[in-house]
């Protein structure tokens, strides 16, 4: 089977700001 | 045809053809007939014994006796020999010499004299007479000396001499630097010292005395040290060699910019010697040569290709450079034959993927080259630093 790609709107980035990449 | 490239496109030795470098050339003379009806410009025109033109001097009365003439031949030549047809007397004293820094030092190439000791400071030697100790080993290691010899007799009125007169036999020009320097020459002075005959007095007022010659003749062979055929006009009208075999330079003395991945050599009858192109994949244009490499390769190949194009790195340029992966669809010479890592920005843990495969470092339970999926039995979370989670 093949896999969804990770959804990035999924993520949540409250506590890993200076982590989130440009999107 | 090409004469440097044989019919199966391999290159070989090839070299001018030989000339009387003299011919139409200019010839610079310390005197000459003021009354202008026999310029210097008739010592190289070649003209027939039957109608020969000849050039003369100022008519000289004093000493000391000296006209010289002196002919830049535009360029590096490898000589045979050199003559002299006079009109007047020959004379008894005549230097010759070559330079071959365009006129800027001067070293002879042969003295006549029927007094060598006295006007020239030389042994007197004739002209097959072997030298005191000729040996290869005598005469090599510092080079030819220039010879003097009185006038041979039975020439009437030429005075010439061969660039080999005097070397031992059997000398190779391929194989001997030392000849190969001998036989060069931008440049050919001729000094004319000492009229012949009652005219010759020592000191104060002479006899009137005038040097005549209607012709120079300076044989030889373009300078091209193998690499090409024909010297033709450069841009500037300056003569050149047509330069093959990856050279270039007046001379071939060199090899192109991107032909470095061996050593300059000059051309021999067995080998030619070409400059070899770096080879770089197509996606350099410069490289430099490496001595050290070309030791440890068995003296095959020193070539450093410079500034890698394309995302392309290494000596060759025969891989891809950090962030990149080589594309195996394409083939290595493809400007897009490296693509880019592409490393998902949550899933890889790093922007670096294996420049061979392209596979990119996934975090745990990520999946895929760019680490774009999570694996079988995991589902994704909403941590960016751990996006996919074991399944419960």
């Amino acid at each position: 089977d093949v896999m969804p790609t990770l959804d990035m709107a999924l993520f949540d980035w409250t506590d890993y700001e200076d982590l989130k990449p440009d999107m | 045809t090409d004469p440097c490239y044989d019919e199966a496109g391999a290159p070989q030795r090839c070299i001018p053809e030989f000339v009387n470098a003299a011919l139409g050339r200019e010839v610079q003379a310390s005197s000459t007939d003021p009354r202008q009806t026999h310029p210097a410009a008739f010592l190289t025109d070649a003209s027939a014994a039957a109608d020969r033109t000849c050039w003369r001097s100022e008519t000289l009365t004093r000493t000391p006796l000296n006209v010289t003439l002196t002919l830049p031949l535009g360029k590096a030549f490898e000589l045979v020999y050199v003559s002299l047809h006079f009109c007047s007397a020959r004379p008894d004293s005549a230097a010759v010499f070559k330079s071959q820094d365009h006129g800027r030092s001067w070293s002879p190439l042969r003295f006549f004299s029927s007094q060598c000791s006295r006007v020239y400071g030389r042994p007197s030697r004739a002209v097959g007479q072997a030298p005191a100790q000729a040996s290869l080993g005598s005469i090599v290691p510092r080079g030819p000396e220039a010879l003097c010899s009185e006038p041979p007799p039975r020439t009437g009125p030429l005075l010439a001499f061969s660039m080999q007169d005097g070397l031992p036999p059997g000398q190779d020009l391929d194989s001997s630097p030392v000849l190969q320097d001998w036989v060069t020459a931008t440049d050919i002075r001729v000094v004319l010292t000492r009229p012949v005959g009652p005219r010759a007095t020592e000191g104060g007022v002479v006899a009137p005395y005038v040097y005549s010659v209607g012709e120079l003749q300076v044989g030889g062979r373009c300078k091209c040290n193998g690499h090409a055929s024909r010297c033709v006009a450069d841009t500037q009208g300056r003569l050149v060699c047509d330069c093959r075999h990856g050279t270039e330079g007046p001379d071939c003395e060199r090899c192109k910019p991107f032909y470095c991945d061996r050593p300059w050599q000059r051309a021999t009858a067995h080998e030619a010697h070409a400059c070899l192109a770096c080879s770089c994949n197509g996606h350099a244009r410069r490289c430099r040569f490496n001595m050290e490499l070309y030791r440890l390769s068995g003296r095959r190949s020193g070539g450093v290709c410079l500034n890698c194009r394309h995302n392309t790195a290494g000596r060759h340029c025969h891989y891809c450079r950090e962030g990149f992966y080589r594309d195996q669809t394409r083939v290595l010479s493809h400007r897009r034959a490296c693509k880019a890592c592409d490393c998902h920005p949550v899933g890889a843990a790093g922007k670096t993927c294996n420049q061979t495969t392209g596979q990119c470092p996934c975090k745990d339970g990520v999946t895929g080259l760019t680490c774009n999926r999570c694996a079988p039995g995991f589902q994704q979370s909403r941590s960016p630093v751990a996006p996919c989670v074991k399944i419960p």
